[in-house]
């Protein structure tokens, strides 16, 4: 494990007294090393590292740890910290109903993760609706009903023969006629470098004023979260993540990646296929997952 | 990072990066570098532009050492089970792998062996549909054995050329899910001697270094033959399988670049390690 390799850098530190640029910068090595193994994007290691070493260097070692738990603590501390620390729930509308748009690539867990969220809300009281926003994929509209059907929640659709922004803006009709006050926007996955699609989102979001974007990535995406990440934020503007298959065991370096470009809170975590199987996310667990 | 650099640590460190960034792994990376810096020392290689292509020869070489085609049955069909964890493409290559062997003029027959998930025997059916291949499935919650047994009687007695079954997708640290898998393997071998004649692993090309993990459990499991890798289409550079097929030596049969039937190609390890430094 990291501390262990960690305690055998700081093994010839004799005593207590001052983290030394020397040690810090070994220890480092190590730390970029596990970043890297867990997947998070290498500039944004870089960038990460350089911040802990001005933190650390010249710091007193507390009594009751070694140099090694010390660094430890400081990386954990720094990792909890860019990952939490902001409203990671998803805020009801002033004016109900509160409209959520699901986005993210292919396969990421979105319309799982819309049945999540519509069997969190309806047993907290609220009066859910899933907009099958899919046209495209076989089966899509099949597979977000027969997930309405085991959370006991309205499905509404169109069939395939309207656009996605039209179905999304008759949603809210049929929503408000039907007392519904949450609205989950199910669409179909899309590549960020998919200019047509990405369009799609946007012309949804212009129609429908959504109040959640979220973005919902997969806990084992490599180095491309970044690149993923940033697109669909710099051009729909993401309000929120969901991280998904979070109980598989990828380390999931994405969540660091996708904090760190996009800014955006971590909302809920997937952690299985049943649709209970969502928690939200706990920054300082990711953290201590992430550095293994 | 091309012309005329001074082969110094700068240089290397960018290096390191393109290859990190690929998702290569860190460690196959260092590994790699230090055989090119080495190299680079023997040879007194004071070009940039000649350390490129050692480079993509480092790289083919890890991904060649592999066959590359599918086994086919000697005689009666030839059995092809897919598997994966989830959402990484599994039903929509074998789509578009029964569209290919369709077009060659062959009989193609589908196993809907995922009984479990929400529309799923519904997506592949829609499928064999647009292929115009046949299709066994029983209702949702079967037990996938059992729809398994039942396509690989079908195939024999319809006289197909190939089976494909597509299989719920699975987390490899679900122990009870993959004695699952090795249930579904057995059964095909014990109705059909040295069929399955392909296990394909389905990885998704966004994925990062849990690939590896992925690849491990899986061939432990049921000695995989293949490798698709799909959603290479998008940004993703898949170096993942440089790690694979290092480690593991699971050569990479086939690419998905598309959402549609045909967007499917053998995978051609030059091409591959191209696209790699783009
Ligand atoms: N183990 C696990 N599986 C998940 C989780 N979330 C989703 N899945 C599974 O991942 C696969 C893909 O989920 P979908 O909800 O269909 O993903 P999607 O983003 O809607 O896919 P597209 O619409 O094709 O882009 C399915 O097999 C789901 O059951 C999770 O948190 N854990
Ligand atoms: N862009 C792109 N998308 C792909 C590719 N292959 C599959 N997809 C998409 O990825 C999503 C998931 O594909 P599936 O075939 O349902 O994946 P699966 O592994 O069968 O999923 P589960 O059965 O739920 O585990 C769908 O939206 C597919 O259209 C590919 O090569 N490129
Ligand atoms: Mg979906
Ligand atoms: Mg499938």
């Amino acid at each position: 494990s990291l501390t262990d390799k960690l305690q055998s850098i700081f093994r010839n530190l004799k005593g207590k007294g001052k983290l030394s640029e020397k040690d810090v910068k070994a220890a480092l090595r190590e730390v970029r090393l596990a970043l890297l193994e867990a997947d998070v994007n290498y500039k944004i290691v870089r960038d990460f590292i350089k911040k802990i070493q001005e933190k650390a260097i010249g710091q007193e070692v507390f009594e009751s740890l070694t140099p090694a738990q010390q660094v430890i603590k400081i990386v954990n501390n720094e990792l909890s910290e860019l990952m939490g620390g902001t409203q990671s729930k998803i805020e009801m509308a002033q004016d109900p109903p509160t409209i959520i748009l699901m986005a993210g690539l292919q396969g990421s867990g979105k319309t799982t993760t819309a049945g999540k969220l519509a069997k969190n809300f309806k047993s907290s009281g609220r009066s859910p609706l899933l907009v099958a926003g899919d046209v495209y994929r076989p089966a899509a509209i099949k597979q977000l009903q027969v997930v309405g059907e085991r959370v006991g929640v309205p499905v509404f659709n169109m069939g395939t023969a309207k656009t996605p922004p039209e179905i999304a803006l008759a949603s809210i009709g049929h929503a408000k006629s039907n007392n519904n006050d949450v609205i989950l926007i199910d669409t179909a996955g899309r590549l960020h470098i998919d200019e047509d699609l990405m369009e799609e989102l946007q012309e949804i979001k212009k129609v429908v004023g959504p109040h959640e974007i979220l973005l919902v990535v997969d806990a084992m995406t490599g180095q491309d979260a970044v690149n993923v990440a940033k697109a669909f934020n710099d051009e729909l503007g993401i309000t929120g993540v969901v991280l998904t298959k979070l109980d598989g065991d990828a380390r999931g370096g994405a969540a660091l990646s996708v904090r760190a470009v996009t800014g955006r809170p971590i909302k809920y975590v997937g952690l299985g296929e049943k649709l209970d199987a969502l928690e939200v996310f706990h920054p300082d667990r990711m953290a201590s997952r992430i550095l293994g | 990072l091309v012309r005329g650099r001074k082969l110094d640590d700068e240089f290397y460190e960018e290096l390191e990066d393109i290859l990190i960034q690929a998702d290569m792994g860190i460690d196959t990376v260092m590994e790699m570098v230090e055989e090119i810096k080495e190299e680079a020392r023997v040879k007194k290689i004071g070009e940039s532009e000649e350390i490129f292509p050692i480079v993509q020869e480092k790289i083919e070489e890890i991904l060649l050492e592999q066959g590359g085609g599918l086994n086919w049955a000697e005689e009666g069909p030839t059995i092809i089970m897919v598997v994966g964890v989830n959402g990484v493409g599994k039903t929509t290559s074998i789509a578009k792998l029964a569209y290919q062997f369709k077009k060659e003029g062959k009989k193609v027959l589908l196993a809907a062996a995922d009984t479990f998930r929400a529309a799923a025997i519904d997506q592949l059916e829609l499928w064999a549909q647009h292929a115009g291949v046949q299709i066994i499935k029983h209702q949702e919650g079967a037990d996938p054995a059992a729809v398994t047994y039942d396509a690989v009687k079908a195939a024999v007695s319809r006289d197909v050329d190939v089976l494909m079954v597509d299989t719920a997708g699975r987390f490899h640290n679900r122990k009870n899910l993959m004695e699952e898998v090795g249930k579904i393997k057995r059964v095909i071998d014990r109705e059909l001697p040295n069929a399955p004649h392909e296990i394909l692993l389905v990885l998704d090309a966004t994925t990062g270094q849990n690939a590896v993990s992925q690849a491990r459990s899986f061939n432990e499991m049921l000695d995989l033959t293949g490798i698709v890798l799909a959603k290479l289409d998008g940004t993703a550079k898949g170096g993942i399988v440089v790690s694979i097929s290092k480690e593991l030596n699971i050569p990479v049969k086939y690419i998905g670049l598309g959402e549609g039937m045909e967007d499917l190609q053998k995978f051609d390890s030059r091409e591959f390690v191209e696209a790699l430094f783009e």
